[in-house]
């Protein structure tokens, strides 16, 4: 996955996401392409949450997956996760909840829970942080005001890294992928790097839906395993989300 | 490694309005009215996109017998027990989908799960 928030000269700030999934889970000789990631793709759907005939927040998801990994709750946050590969990983956290240990959360209802729940931007950073889950994950979270934007980096049992957007040191965007930021990414699977050059080319006067669609559009930024590209806008509540496909030549992740 | 053409392209531009061999189509959006008992919630939803979701699950469990017929075994008998130990109204949500889409109840908690499973 990529995800990226980023603000604008006037402050407003943009929530982008490509979500990658399916990779190892089958080949399609025929077709070039990973099985899973093509059975998604007419499942994606979005949806609006309404209580009292009211939204209460909206997402992007895969029908029959009741949890969040894409989400804006209109007028207070936006939030994606991204996969975060571990050999602490959320199988071992499966094991114990099956076993009875039962103190971690699902991400996905976790994710949920601040959708519905959190009244802030800070209020979702707290949670999200804090909550004691079963697998290692990245959030990446916008809120509705200039500057609040931050990467997340989770283990199972606590945040061990917060990297916020500091517009005064010339940060305007925080981007993610599925490596630690302060870390190289693996050098077969550098999406950051061509990601990057993509948003340090469009540069802050430039950035709109429109080129931020270009970023998640580049390959390897977009891939064989990509099955939708959402953006998302607090300021101008908008939620746009499309199904992607990648032709050949195309990298498979 | 990745960085070499024709993988790694130069930065696109004119790509917005999706259109072209890389846009596959809009996303459709439902309503899930969270009023209703969280059972009857996706019952709309699911039950248009009942095919595709039998399809994956069943790609799923073709790759899991592969592995070891075991493993299918275990999803079905085993998972839905614990059902009774998710939060409300998660529980109650997964049966409701798991009914809609007539798929057995373990298997739509392992696809809920599908992220935890996967992040090794």
């Amino acid at each position: 996955c990529t995800s990226v928030v980023a603000q604008d000269t006037s402050g407003k700030l943009i929530h982008a996401r490509n979500l990658d999934f399916g990779l190892f889970l089958g080949w399609d000789v025929k077709n070039n392409s990973w099985l899973v990631a093509e059975l998604l793709k007419p499942m994606v759907v979005n949806v609006n949450f309404q209580r009292n005939n009211k939204t209460v927040f909206l997402s992007t998801s895969f029908a029959g997956y009741i949890g969040i990994l894409t989400g804006m709750k209109p007028g207070i946050l936006t939030l994606t996760m991204n996969e975060r590969f571990n050999l602490d990983g959320g199988y071992l956290g499966i094991l114990e909840w099956i076993l009875g240990k039962r103190q971690g959360v699902w991400m996905g209802f976790l994710t949920r829970s601040v959708l519905e729940n959190a009244t802030s931007y800070e209020d979702a950073k707290e949670v999200l942080s804090k909550t004691e889950m079963l697998a290692p994950a990245y959030f990446i979270l916008g809120g509705n005001k200039p500057g609040q934007a931050c990467v997340i980096t989770r283990s199972r049992k606590l945040s061990i890294n917060f990297w916020e957007l500091d517009t005064q040191k010339g940060e305007w965007y925080v981007l993610e992928t599925n490596y630690d930021h302060w870390k190289p990414p693996l050098f077969v699977d550098n999406r950051r790097d061509p990601a990057m050059k993509c948003m340090n080319q469009t540069g802050q006067k430039g950035i709109s839906f429109t080129t931020i669609y270009d970023v998640l559009s580049t390959k390897p930024v977009l891939n064989k395993l990509t099955t939708y590209t959402a953006m998302m806008s607090i300021s101008e509540n908008k939620f746009e989300a499309y199904l992607r496909d990648c032709p050949d030549p195309c990298m498979p992740w | 490694a990745q960085d070499v053409p024709p993988y790694t392209e130069t930065c696109r531009s004119g790509t917005y309005p999706p259109s072209g061999p890389t846009f596959k189509g809009n996303v459709q959006w439902y309503t899930v009215n969270l009023d209703q008992p969280p059972y009857e919630r996706w019952q709309k939803l699911i039950s248009d996109k009942k095919a595709p979701l039998k399809e994956l699950v069943q790609h799923i469990k073709d790759l899991a017998k592969s592995i070891s017929p075991k493993l299918i075994d275990i999803v079905d008998n085993t998972l839905p027990l614990l059902i009774g130990n998710l939060p409300y109204p998660f529980g109650e949500e997964i049966k409701g989908v798991a009914d809609a889409a007539g798929v057995p109840l373990g298997e739509i908690m392992l696809f809920n799960i599908f992220y935890e499973v996967f992040s090794v």
